[in-house]
């Protein structure tokens, strides 16, 4: 038997709008520490990998180890029926071919239940090391889902240089080009507003903008991100889902020709 | 080198 239940189910809803544009299918992989999935995206250019420990959850009872396949476009659909203030939980059977999604409002009033198929997907899993990256920078989610969203106005793709003093983001393309730079926070009075750099050498890398606006879905989830780099490393974001777990993307470099 | 194995450049199959 597993089953998870979360009293703040939107966070199951902004997962879901986090992976689904990237993702059409994906494995949940449930045992007892909690809930985790890794999927690369169609062309194998960036990888996704989420965690939802037990702890995070309100119940969670996970019997046996079990691998659920998912269409993540029909979760999302089921997702949307969820209010945002319902509690979400899911639960199957050991060696079940579905899992059901029951909704709860806040007064218990409504109560939905939603079945869906699970898939048989073979997918490759890849081994991803601990890492000591030459530059870390945080800063709020918002500031860079905005900067994402206007240098991809300008090219295809975005360099990242990150040097003590700050961070650059610039874009060239037909029309022009774009710089935006941050400087580290002088004084941090709000931790989610600041931008803190760790930076043991400097390192400047280039991105896709498309798959880096993919991974800003997920700014709702998290008031800050981070971003890890060393040269010629996937670039790592990463989103603290509060008190449960994390989301990270994997962006390969673009190499230059 | 494939565009479609680029993941798996930089880290292992398990």
């Amino acid at each position: 038997m597993f089953e998870a239940r979360l009293l703040r189910g939107s966070i199951l809803k902004k997962v879901l709008e986090a992976i689904k544009d990237l993702l059409t299918q994906a494995t949940f992989d449930c045992d007892d520490s909690g809930i985790q999935l890794q999927a690369m995206d169609n062309s194998h250019v960036s990888l996704v990998s989420l965690q939802l420990r037990a702890d995070g959850f309100d119940k969670y009872r996970c019997d046996r180890n079990i691998s659920m396949g998912m269409n993540l476009n029909s979760v999302a659909k089921i997702l949307k029926c969820a209010g945002d203030k319902d509690t979400v939980t899911m639960k199957a059977q050991d060696n079940a071919d579905t899992v059901t999604f029951v909704f709860e409002s806040p007064n218990q009033e409504k109560v939905s239940d939603y079945e869906m198929k699970l898939m048989n997907l073979d997918l490759e899993h890849l081994g991803i090391p601990e890492t000591e990256y030459s530059c870390t920078i945080r800063m709020p989610s918002a500031e860079f889902a905005r900067i994402c969203r206007d240098l991809s106005q300008f090219g295809d793709s975005m360099v990242i240089a990150c040097t003590k003093e700050g961070v650059k983001f610039s874009a060239t393309g037909e029309i022009g080009s774009a710089n935006i730079k941050l400087a580290q926070t002088a004084s941090v009075d709000k931790e989610e507003e600041a931008v803190i750099i760790e930076m043991d050498e400097p390192v400047t890398l280039t991105f896709a903008c498309q798959y880096l606006n993919y991974f800003t879905k997920a700014t709702s989830l998290s008031p800050q991100v981070q971003l890890s780099m060393s040269a010629d490393v996937p670039l790592v974001v990463e989103y603290r889902i509060q008190d449960i777990g994390h989301i990270r993307y994997y962006l390969a470099p673009k190499i230059e020709d | 080198i494939e565009r479609q194995d680029l993941m798996s450049l930089y880290y292992p199959k398990l």
